[in-house]
């Protein structure tokens, strides 16, 4: 159908990028995002990892997501900067002890009367 | 290098609820330069990870530190 | 699973250029990372 590999191009996956038996990992997947919120109709159940599968994680380093990584050719998205910034907040807050600096800044401006 | 034509109508089909669903060239083409910037981004900051961990082969680990930002770009 | 391969194949090269370019390598599973997350989008 003229979407697939050629046989020459198939040598080629097979030989320079395939991930096969004899290497360490044999398989990487990006597991399925699930909404907390909102019961997945589809539930996918959450399959253990089989040995030799190296499951791609988005918070294994969230701790360096509190500043913009370099770009290259797509610059950082507003959302993206703004989760920046989210995560600049919690990294402030994460060494805080009792007192939350974030409560201690905005409750003076809270007026009940906004609210109730 | 580049995404096939055909390749992004595979792609694109299997998300399609009608087989019949057509895409006519222009946004196939669309789609594979969308695909193609995506991969070069993706393949460039795991690049700049690995160089600025100073080590010359990029790995997993580089690529899932950008990764995060990487999706919310695009 | 065929196209997965396809995919693969054409984020390999695509990663070859930028590698080429960088004076750089990427691992094997660095380009097959890029291609699931490349299929997943």
């Amino acid at each position: 159908e003229g979407w697939c590999l050629s046989e020459e191009e198939f040598e080629i996956w097979n030989q320079r990028y395939r991930l096969k038996e004899s290497d360490q990992i044999q398989e990487i997947i990006f597991p399925q995002g699930r909404f907390a919120s909102l019961q997945d109709e589809k539930e996918i159940p959450q399959q253990n990892p089989r040995a030799g599968t190296r499951e791609l994680s988005l918070f294994e380093w969230r701790v360096w997501q509190n500043r913009p990584f370099p770009t290259h050719l797509v610059d950082h998205s507003e959302r993206c900067y703004h989760f920046i910034s989210i995560m600049e907040t919690i990294e402030l807050m994460r060494h805080e002890e009792g007192e939350c600096s974030y409560d201690l800044e905005i409750k003076p401006y809270l007026q009940m009367e906004d609210v109730t | 290098a580049a995404f096939k034509k055909e390749l992004v109508s595979q792609l694109l089909h299997l998300h399609f609820k009608e087989d019949k669903t057509k895409v006519s060239g222009d946004p196939l083409l669309l789609m594979a330069e969308f695909l193609k910037i995506f991969v070069r981004e993706a393949a460039a900051r795991g690049v700049r990870q690995a160089q600025a961990e100073d080590v010359s082969d990029v790995d997993v680990e580089h690529v899932e530190k950008v990764l995060p930002q990487l999706l919310l770009d695009f | 699973q065929r196209l997965k391969a396809a995919v693969h194949y054409t984020v390999g090269c695509l990663c070859q250029e930028v590698a080429e370019d960088k004076g750089m390598h990427f691992s094997k599973q660095a380009v097959a990372a890029i291609s699931e997350i490349t299929f997943r989008q």
